[in-house]
């Protein structure tokens, strides 16, 4: 604060202030909340900008004039064709059902993790630590591999599978039109505030598919009273009524919006409690459920409801989580909005568990090992996999038709510019 | 909940230190100086300014077989909340997690005297 009061810095100190406080990108040149650059909220979370001295130009608008002299909405596909003057962009995405991937969620929508090999002296290395500024500067999520808005390649062990890598294959006009509006604690109270720093203009651009997806905070906890702090239905009911009327006055018509269901988070403890943490393994002498009881006698607990010995405890935070889960149910059952239509999943845990047992793993290799309570690398791809198989047989109007013109797309403009 | 991070983060840097040590066969100063180099060069500073910092007192400690939850009890990174129980990561020391607390504590001390009486 004291570094704050000289006058030369009292401006950058205003502006650090904004953006972690609402979530933005702290390069930003145009203020159009899109970035060229990748952590600090950066590309790794929205699409990138490709160009950020125009506040106009960014992904996921509906193109100016067809983008026939520049790249307006980023996808890579811009200028006329010589053989009959017709721009590309009208030629292959007009009527092409365009739409972008956002994703409203928390540290498991942002793909919170902390690379094992920083506390495993026996693989430690110059090398496994090249990564830590980007890891902290991105908050120590990796959206960039995440299950919903991933877009590289996985770095940190699995592979990288995501519903906006697959809506992109499927409709190749959809390239960059992602943002991951996902923070670490996220849940169905804070989201309130963070989903002011969605970008999205109800009359110039897109629709979206709005992934809503806060499986766990409403329900976890650090207090030792941590039954008393959970979501009630009836607060989850109306935070998540306002999220969606704010949703419905920013999303263009023709949107779709998905809330997923809150985790059975009992998976951990029956899964992990006897297994040696990265730190114990050395000298066989740290368990997670000795992780779990240090975490939670500090009250830092990521989960003091499911990640303890108590079963009656864990049993009531299903409990609770099950409750919330059907009040989402419920809206998507019963609520109507002039912008979007909106449907309901579970949280596909079991059948991933299922999916990755037929594939010869074992249910540990489903959790994050340093943490030992976010969804890992191979659960959040499989996890994709589920979402979408789901949406294509139950709601194949969310996704939209395939493009026919994907070909020539990739044919003339070939990665469209990478990501 | 800030000092809970606190402990967090001193037990599980205490903990790489001291097994690096182990894993190499070195000292444990040797084992601080080889973790900061691990670290990009931009954030090498932060690290020897806080091995300088804590280093000689860890490594006191960890050289008389005291694990991560007494260093950095005894640091008072890790703090007892009144009523509360002494938090631990690590299964604690045959004397006792308090006595070793205080054990730890009266090493420290005396290694702080001689500091400053050899400063002085």
């Amino acid at each position: 604060p004291s570094v704050c009061s000289f006058p030369l810095l009292a401006g950058l100190c205003e502006k650090i202030k904004y953006v972690i406080r609402n979530k933005l990108p702290f390069e930003d040149f145009d203020g159009d909340k899109f970035s060229t650059f990748p952590t600090l909220r950066g590309y790794h979370w929205r699409g990138r900008d490709c160009n950020d001295k125009n506040t106009t130009v960014y992904p996921g608008r509906r193109p100016v004039n067809w983008d026939a002299k520049s790249d307006s909405n980023c996808n890579g596909i811009w200028g006329v064709d010589p053989k009959d003057g017709i721009p590309y962009e009208e030629k292959f995405c007009k009527g092409a059902d365009s739409q972008g991937v956002v994703l409203l969620g928390d540290s498991a929508g942002a793909h919170f993790h902390i690379p094992p090999e920083w506390m495993t002296v026996t693989q430690m290395s110059a090398k496994s630590f090249a990564n830590l500024p980007m890891a902290f500067t991105d908050e120590l999520d990796w959206p960039q591999f995440s299950e919903i808005t991933g877009f590289l390649n996985s770095t940190i062990g699995g592979w990288t599978d995501s519903l906006y890598l697959r809506l992109r294959r499927r409709n190749r006009c959809n390239h960059r039109d992602l943002q991951n509006i996902s923070q670490n604690g996220g849940s169905s109270g804070n989201l309130l505030y963070l989903i002011k720093s969605l970008a999205r203009n109800q009359l110039l651009d897109n629709p979206a598919i709005v992934i809503y997806a806060t499986i766990g905070n409403d329900v976890c906890n650090g207090y030792r009273d941590t039954l008393a702090h959970m979501t009630t239905p009836q607060e989850m009911f109306s935070n998540v009524l306002q999220a969606l009327r704010y949703l419905d006055s920013r999303l263009p018509n023709g949107s779709h919006v998905i809330l997923t269901g809150l985790v059975d988070g009992r998976f951990l403890w029956d899964n992990l409690h006897d297994r040696y943490h990265p730190l114990g393994q050395l000298n066989r002498d740290v368990t997670y459920s000795q992780l779990y009881s240090f975490l939670d006698c500090l009250q830092v607990s990521p989960c003091s409801g499911w990640l303890t010995q108590n079963e009656t405890l864990r049993n009531l935070t299903s409990e609770r989580a099950l409750q919330l889960s059907n009040v989402l149910k419920e809206i998507a059952r019963s609520e109507k909005f002039a912008n979007f239509d909106i449907f309901y999943m579970d949280f596909p845990l079991r059948q991933t568990a299922e999916e990755w047992r037929k594939m010869g793993g074992k249910p540990w290799q489903l959790i994050e090992p340093v943490d030992g309570f976010h969804p890992s690398q191979i659960a959040a791809a499989l996890g994709t996999s589920i979402t979408w198989q789901k949406a294509l047989h139950e709601w194949p109007q969310v996704l939209g038709k395939e493009n026919p013109f994907n070909d020539q797309i990739e044919a003339i403009f070939k990665d469209q510019g990478g990501h | 909940l800030y000092k809970g991070h606190t402990c967090v983060g001193c037990v599980l840097v205490v903990s790489v230190i001291e097994q690096l040590a182990q894993w190499h066969n070195s000292t444990v100063k040797a084992a601080m100086e080889r973790l900061c180099n691990y670290i990009p060069e931009k954030l090498q500073g932060v690290c020897y300014v806080l091995a300088e910092l804590y280093g000689p007192y860890i490594a006191e400690l960890i050289d008389r077989e005291m694990n991560a939850d007494v260093v950095c009890h005894s640091l008072k990174l890790c703090k007892q909340d009144p009523g509360q129980p002494l938090c631990h990561l690590y299964p604690p020391p045959k004397v006792g997690l308090s006595t070793a607390i205080r054990k730890a504590k009266r090493i420290m001390k005396t290694a702080k005297d001689l500091k400053i009486f050899m400063g002085f």
